[in-house]
């Protein structure tokens, strides 16, 4: 995935079986976020595979005050690839056990 | 030393606490 300079990752293990999953998410590079960025630690948060939408949650935490307005969609993307990977491995997980 | 805070939003839940001094830069 791109460096967005946003790092996502399992908060959890993954089971491959339940659709709400714990992430944590944090700034890893400052630099590649437009606004002027609050360093507040790492993020922990739940995200349901089937039902949510990264770029929502992102705003969730522009909402909080975690991020500005303007990095929303770095936010998004950050978490969308890395659900998107989350996904690739249980799809990937699966397959091989049918 | 390193309590986390809550942060809840919209019904979602936002936990923060530090990140691990070996988490800052894996590349």
């Amino acid at each position: 995935a791109e460096d967005t300079g946003v790092r996502v990752e399992l908060a959890e293990e993954d089971d491959g079986k339940k659709s709400s999953i714990a992430l944590r998410l944090w700034v890893e590079d400052q630099k590649k976020l437009k606004g002027k960025y609050k360093d507040s630690g790492a993020i922990e948060f739940t995200f349901d595979l089937d039902t949510e939408v990264p770029e929502t949650v992102a705003q969730e935490m522009v909402d909080s005050g975690f991020f500005l307005e303007i990095d929303v969609k770095i936010v998004g993307k950050s978490i969308r690839d890395r659900v998107s990977l989350i996904k690739w491995r249980r799809q990937r997980s699966t397959s091989a056990h049918n | 030393s390193s309590a986390a805070q809550v942060v809840h939003s919209a019904g979602r839940r936002f936990i923060v606490s530090p990140v691990p001094e070996s988490r800052l830069r894996e590349q």
